[in-house]
């Protein structure tokens, strides 16, 4: 496939970090080869893996001080760690040409290695941003159930085009993701139906419920199918895998 | 009081909005005269309280486009709505001398006309919120009782304790908040133990529980008082708030 996909969504706590660990983890039990980027100056996604050690970071091949060099957290599944200085990027790169194209030229030259490259953004639509959606060839758009969470939804539609027509004319929606679903809740249906019908056949019929264990397996460092494989995140997770992978 | 009060964490979705909402609500019924400012370009705290038309809003007024002139959501309680525009305000200032006092140089002049003036903030650590913890007196930190929600708590303190030692030195924290707290749940009993342990006495006794008016109300346009007056968050947010009065 060797398919690139930001996990994008400026609405926090929607689930991007919990989505890009578990589908990761599913693709590469299925013996898909993976790449995550963890673009978050947060580093949940390298937290939540177990990695502490942030040396080879995304900020640092970004701005050009070191190669690219990722970590193997599992059979199949690799990352490049995040950086608190990913704060700085913004800043530092005002007057650079192209510098929305960063991450895309750093990405280039590893693209074949791997079948999947799945990006954790941050909640914000600035530049690291701008470079997630520069350089993939796919977003993914994790939304809470929620009235607060559809909000912005047209913000980030203006923004992926704009991106598309002016950087990245290949750039496409991969699909909108439900997490924390409760069937029980007439707000949570209603939303579903909303979403189903402003994005068509691009909002994936898998849902996530609402998982305990998907909060409690961050502070393991493993992903949901290591920590807690018989528990509804674990189920869900892989069917959205299978559905995703239904969709390639 | 004439107290000004940052809503703040960097991570996504703990209930930034919801606590500033909710609690102003609660602080305009028991008589105290508060300002909102809505310092997330997102807009969602605007959106809550049904306001949709951002004319005179906070980006215009820290551009010294305009004057502050709050909007009136209902007695004792008025706002200065966002604006997308926000998300450029980091470029622009770039080379303002004294780009992180421009929110503080604009409340000073209102600040003695209300008892509380509370900043809602967009979840990341830049010039904007600089601008909130440079302006205000104190700082509350909603969190989720999740591992990846207490993680980036040492990030934010970090730079609570940079601006307090070289731009505010009266910064002080006024409490954390655990949102969407479940008695029976054992992660979220550890959680709160851990933070009690790390915050002392300014953890809140008070939790607020899950309960889905809170995330149905803001399509209303209400706060949860005139939403769903009798329900488990309306109750939460009105324990919250004798607490935090009974601590100024
Ligand atoms: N299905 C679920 N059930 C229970 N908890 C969940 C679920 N999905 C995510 N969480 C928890 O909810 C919180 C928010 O999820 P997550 O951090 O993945 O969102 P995010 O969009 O990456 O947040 P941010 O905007 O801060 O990057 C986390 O504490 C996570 O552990
Ligand atoms: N106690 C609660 N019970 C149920 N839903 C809640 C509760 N508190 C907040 N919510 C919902 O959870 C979502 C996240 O809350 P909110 O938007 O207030 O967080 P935030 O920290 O302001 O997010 P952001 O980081 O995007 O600014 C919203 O959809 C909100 O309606
Ligand atoms: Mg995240
Ligand atoms: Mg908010």
């Amino acid at each position: 496939a060797n398919k690139i996909i930001s996990m994008i969504n400026q609405k926090g706590g929607v689930g991007k970090t919990t989505t890009t660990c578990s589908l990761a983890a599913a693709l590469s039990l299925k013996g898909k080869k993976v790449l995550l980027i963890d673009l978050d100056p947060q580093a949940n996604l390298s937290q939540s893996l177990g990695i502490s050690d942030f040396e080879n970071n995304i900020y640092q091949a970004l701005k050009g001080e070191s190669e690219i060099s990722p970590i193997k957290v599992m059979n199949n599944l690799y990352i490049v760690p995040s950086s608190m200085d990913l704060n700085a990027l913004e800043h530092e790169m005002t007057n650079e040409p192209g510098r929305e194209y960063l991450l895309k030229e750093l990405l280039a030259s590893i693209k074949d290695n791997y079948d999947f490259i799945i990006i954790d953004c941050s909640p914000s639509i600035g530049l690291i941003a701008l470079n997630a959606l520069s350089a993939c060839d796919t977003f993914i758009i994790p939304v809470l159930p929620h009235h607060l969470s559809i909000q912005g939804l047209s913000g980030l539609a203006g923004v992926a085009k704009k991106v598309k027509s002016r950087i990245n004319p290949k750039l496409k929606l991969e699909g909108v993701l439900i997490t924390q679903f409760s069937y029980r809740k007439v707000l949570h249906r209603d939303v579903q139906n909303a979403l189903k019908k402003h994005f068509n056949g691009r909002l994936y019929d898998s849902t996530i419920r609402e998982n305990i264990s998907l909060a409690e397996a961050p502070s393991t460092g493993m992903d949901i199918f290591r920590y807690a494989p018989n528990s509804n995140g674990a189920e869900d997770y892989l069917k959205l895998c299978e559905e995703f992978l239904s969709k390639q």
